[in-house]
């Protein structure tokens, strides 16, 4: 058994924990705070067999990795309402980390 | 020095700590959530000597281990006040896990 | 890879937060509760490479460690407003923990 702490982005939280769930993987959630930004995001415990981690790794790389999105940036009182915006701003979003740990022994009661 | 991370359910949260509390050990707990049910549950942090973890785990086992309860489940919009419902109803309840992890080195400052 | 699992005093988070900030570790915080004290307290996970484990306690041992602290215990009904405490009060306050964990794999998305 090894324990897998991952740490996944708030906005990345639904689309990784149902795409776990579908996959069949247990896991725990714990709410937490980056040390950088001081925003919410989440830690996850999953205890998986060793070949099941690869798998589960991908679900992290699929739903929770860094990646690129154009966003509309409106500041509410810069534009007057109707104008068009016509550049969005391209942003970095997401971004995981995950530890492997290997587990001694592992108990259900 | 061994890590030993548990989950354990909300309504066993209590009499777990006692327990623990009255074996002297010593524990973090920190509130989490159940990946399937979704239900709050408690992850707790319990540094202990390897001869330590038995005796933990079986305090895992008395206070948080899976059983069966007899509940009355009565919607209240389904029963006339007074009325006697002859058969309660058997649920599964607690439930717990444990990881047991080696510890490198220990700090207290 | 190490994972440091830490609990520090409620107290102590600002400071540790901005010494780890400074020292350039990167760092995820968790709110926790003490099991004897019930006082709330902060869980940091930091991941950190060998070398980089020993300036890492030594910021805990730096902001966090357990030290006396003189305090004026001025219950407000016991003095009249305007006399003078003498003697004030030496407590005990803050204290951490820190368990080094080996990490198999560490993994970034
Ligand atoms: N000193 C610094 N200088 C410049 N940029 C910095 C930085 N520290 C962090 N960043 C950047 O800010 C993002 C958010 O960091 P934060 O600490 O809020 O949130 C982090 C933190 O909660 C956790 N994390 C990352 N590395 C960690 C580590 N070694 N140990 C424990 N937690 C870590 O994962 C979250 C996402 O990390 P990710 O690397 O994807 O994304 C990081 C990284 O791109
Ligand atoms: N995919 C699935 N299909 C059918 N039934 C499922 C299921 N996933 C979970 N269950 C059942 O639901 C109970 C609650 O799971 P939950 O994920 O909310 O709450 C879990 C979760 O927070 C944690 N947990 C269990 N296994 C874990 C693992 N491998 N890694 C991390 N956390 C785990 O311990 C709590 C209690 O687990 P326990 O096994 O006693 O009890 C589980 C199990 O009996
Ligand atoms: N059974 C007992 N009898 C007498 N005194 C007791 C005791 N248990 C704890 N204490 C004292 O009370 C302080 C606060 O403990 P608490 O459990 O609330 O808060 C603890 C707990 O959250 C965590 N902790 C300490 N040892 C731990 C361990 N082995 N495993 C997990 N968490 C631990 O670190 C916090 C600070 O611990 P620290 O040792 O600096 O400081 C401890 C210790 O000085």
């Amino acid at each position: 058994m090894k324990l897998v702490v991952a740490v996944i982005h708030d906005r990345d939280q639904k689309r990784t924990s149902d795409a776990l769930l579908r996959a069949g993987f247990k896991f725990t959630k714990i709410a937490s705070t980056g040390g950088f930004l001081r925003e919410g995001n989440v830690t996850l415990l999953v205890g998986a067999e060793p070949d099941e981690v690869d798998p589960l790794l991908g679900i992290f790389k699929e739903c929770s990795r860094t990646r690129e999105q154009y966003v509309n940036v409106l500041p509410p009182e810069a534009t007057p309402v109707g104008s068009f915006m016509a550049n969005p701003v391209k942003v970095q979003v997401g971004g995981a980390i995950a530890f492997i740990l290997d587990v001694e022994r592992f108990e259900r009661f």
